[in-house]
């Protein structure tokens, strides 16, 4: 465990708060994809499997734990919460599941370093964590005036990825046998996502203006 | 304590 690694995770786990404690606040979602979400859960699940099977350590397993926690608590109020659901923007979050599941699941088939159950749904989940942002994006890009809370949690989901990166280039200098191509490249392509979003996050927090993104 | 490959990590 490396600093890059550990402010990583605290942002990940501090991105999924501010969205809980916005919701829970204000009692709305607005600007929130439930499809972002869902496949976040669908990345979780795939990638956690090991709980069952292979303990690493205390924090990773609480981590893990709270990720699968948070991430189905978001789901259950988006859509049963008899305040919340109401707010949901349901016409707006279009974005087709099948675009991004279908295309990570092949390639996690094909591209693998070991093709069994666990590593190809491990791998998977590498690539869909990739694009489940996707969704979320395409919905802020259809809201004006996107709120505060909702630019401050794909800022720090973005922060958290940047992190990653360090942690792996921390890693690669100091373990020796430390390699894993597939997890590196996703990782990148899963940052370069969030980059026009950075641009006219810290644009809007410059300019002291609402964040809203060009059509 | 932690394997090395990207499996410890979340």
């Amino acid at each position: 465990m490396n600093i890059f690694r550990l402010a990583g995770d605290m942002t990940h786990l501090l991105s999924i708060i501010v969205l809980l404690l916005k919701m829970n606040a204000t009692r709305s979602c607005r600007g929130v994809s439930l499809k972002t979400q869902e496949l976040y859960a669908v990345v979780f699940v795939c990638r956690y499997l090991d709980l069952f099977t292979n303990f690493i350590s205390l924090y990773n397993t609480v981590m893990k734990l709270i990720f699968l926690a948070s991430t189905f608590t978001i789901i259950y109020w988006m859509r049963f919460h008899k305040v919340i659901r109401v707010t949901y923007d349901r016409e707006q979050d279009t974005f087709r599941y099948q675009f991004l599941v279908l295309p990570c699941l092949v390639l996690a088939m094909v591209l693998n370093s070991e093709f069994t159950v666990m590593e190809v749904l491990w791998t998977f989940s590498i690539y869909l964590e990739a694009v489940a942002i996707l969704p979320q994006l395409v919905l802020l890009q259809r809201t004006n005036n996107i709120d505060n809370l909702t630019g401050n949690y794909v800022f720090l989901l973005g922060s958290y990825r940047a992190l990653y990166i360090l942690n792996w280039i921390y890693r690669f200098m100091t373990e020796p046998n430390y390699r894993q191509y597939l997890v590196w490249i996703s990782g990148i392509v899963q940052t370069i996502v969030y980059i026009d979003f950075f641009y006219y996050y810290i644009k809007s927090w410059r300019n002291n203006e609402k964040l809203s993104l060009p059509a | 304590e932690e394997e090395e490959s990207g499996h410890d990590e979340l």
